[in-house]
């Protein structure tokens, strides 16, 4: 599974 | 982007226009916990340090200086001209517990060991449990103006639909799963499960919002 590598939301 | 996050992120700013709306038509601040709203000031200040590391969008930029400055010109509005309306025996809840709380998970359990990182867990962490002095004053004094409680629903529901945000991102970004939003995200939703039922059964159907 893909891990998040930026957080991109608010 | 997806029309989930997008509502989600409309509903939060409209949140806080009912708030400052609130708080200018009526010239006060009873009913609003300043524990609250200090706390998102913090949420906002250890979470979006970011922009000045990294650019997403013109979008998440103009948000977050956006969340960042109405949450601080709230506190500042409950601190000064309104500060008379303003009853400290109500506000009650030890916020002190949700501040440590948040700290202890957001170290047990970051992504990564980094300062940005760690502050960025215990952000989600205290979002999540930020609206608990507020549900608690209203669960105090037993009721709360029609506006605060629409104030109240739109912030609850915001995170409900990122919820629905992260389904579909699962779906269309190759399973894509940020494990500290969604615990952070259901308890978040979950904390406002009395809340929502009262608003729906008595603030829509045009009665005040009161525990029975």
């Amino acid at each position: 599974s893909a891990q998040p590598a930026e957080h991109d939301e608010l | 982007m997806n029309i989930f996050r997008l509502s989600g992120d409309l509903l939060h700013l409209a949140s806080i226009f009912i708030l400052i709306a609130r708080l200018h038509q009526t010239k006060s601040c009873a009913g609003i916990s300043l524990k609250t709203q200090y706390l998102y000031l913090l949420v906002f200040a250890t979470r979006y340090l970011d922009l000045f590391l990294g650019f997403v969008s013109v979008y998440n930029t103009l948000m977050k200086i956006f969340f960042l400055a109405s949450s601080g010109y709230i506190v500042y509005l409950m601190y000064s001209p309104l500060k008379a309306s303003y009853d400290k025996s109500l506000d009650s809840f030890r916020v002190e517990y949700i501040i440590a709380f948040a700290a202890v998970v957001a170290l047990a359990f970051p992504h990564k060991y980094s300062v940005v990182e760690v502050l960025w867990s215990f952000s989600i962490y205290l979002e999540s449990l930020a609206i608990i002095p507020q549900l608690f004053q209203m669960t105090r004094t037993g009721e709360a103006d029609n506006i605060t409680s629409h104030y109240v629903f739109a912030l609850g529901g915001y995170r409900a639909l990122y919820m629905l945000n992260w389904f579909y991102r699962y779906y269309t970004e190759d399973n894509y799963v940020d494990y500290i939003s969604w615990i952070a995200g259901i308890v978040q939703t979950a904390l406002y499960g009395d809340f929502f039922y009262i608003y729906i059964t008595r603030v829509l159907k045009g009665k005040s919002f009161k525990l029975p």
